[in-house]
């Protein structure tokens, strides 16, 4: 109930209309989107019990290692009753042939290929925001300080997704092994989205905010 | 953690 209430706000891209369309306006418009839900992002995980309880550099370090999967898994959810479409926001919503344009064909295959998977499972709201708050916590970030607060948070989620599971899908007792399963695909996917807004950036042809790129920095 | 100030500062904040 804690997850379910501590959900960001839906985001607007609002693609500038001054601009012609281009691959630079694409990317413009995703990463001015990526920086201002990484700022409601935060403000959620301060709002997943026990996370403000963990000390301040090992909730940075957490944040600076999934920051991208949880982007991801939230565009993944918001893209399951979409078909071959990634919805960024409800203003901005990306097919194969945009995906293209904009340089972000391979980025749109592999998100659309972890969309398809929590729809051949019909992944529920409830197991999603518990999903992304276990990514958060099991982030396997080289610098954590206290490695068993960060355990204990990780139990705490896990259990909370056992009680959902055991009261909500008695039929499948392997659906939170299942769930925890699409995670590895998750940080690959991660990995990818984040070397190619690396690139990206030293193109230097797209500008970027600050916390996307310290955000982006942190993961090199 | 000089170079995450903003994120630093987010996390800090009340809300």
């Amino acid at each position: 109930t804690l997850l379910l209430g501590a959900e960001p706000e839906k985001v607007c891209a609002m693609p500038d209309p001054a601009l012609p369309d281009s691959d630079i306006k694409s990317l413009t418009t995703l990463c001015d989107l990526a920086d201002r839900e990484l700022v409601l992002n935060i403000s959620w995980a301060k709002h997943i019990p026990g996370f403000s309880s963990l000390c301040l550099s090992d909730q940075m370090s957490l944040l600076q290692s999934a920051w991208m999967e949880i982007l991801i898994l939230r565009v993944a959810f918001r893209s399951l009753l979409c078909e071959d479409k990634l919805v960024f926001a409800e203003d901005y919503i990306m097919d194969a042939e945009q995906a293209k344009s904009a340089g972000l064909l391979e980025l749109h295959k592999a998100i659309l290929q972890l969309v398809r998977r929590y729809r051949s499972m019909r992944l529920e709201r409830e197991e999603f925001v518990t999903l992304k708050a276990i990514a958060l916590a099991n982030s396997d970030s080289m610098h954590i300080e206290d490695v068993e607060a960060v355990q204990g948070l990780q139990d705490s989620l896990h259990e909370a997704l056992l009680d959902y599971e055991c009261v909500h899908h008695r039929e499948d007792p392997r659906r939170t092994g299942k769930l925890i399963m699409t995670l590895p695909l998750l940080r690959q996917t991660s990995a990818k989205a984040v070397r190619h807004f690396c690139s990206i950036k030293q193109d230097g042809r797209v500008p970027m905010h600050k916390l996307f790129l310290e955000l982006l920095e942190a993961n090199v | 953690k000089e170079k995450h100030k903003i994120l630093h500062r987010l996390l800090q904040n009340s809300s």
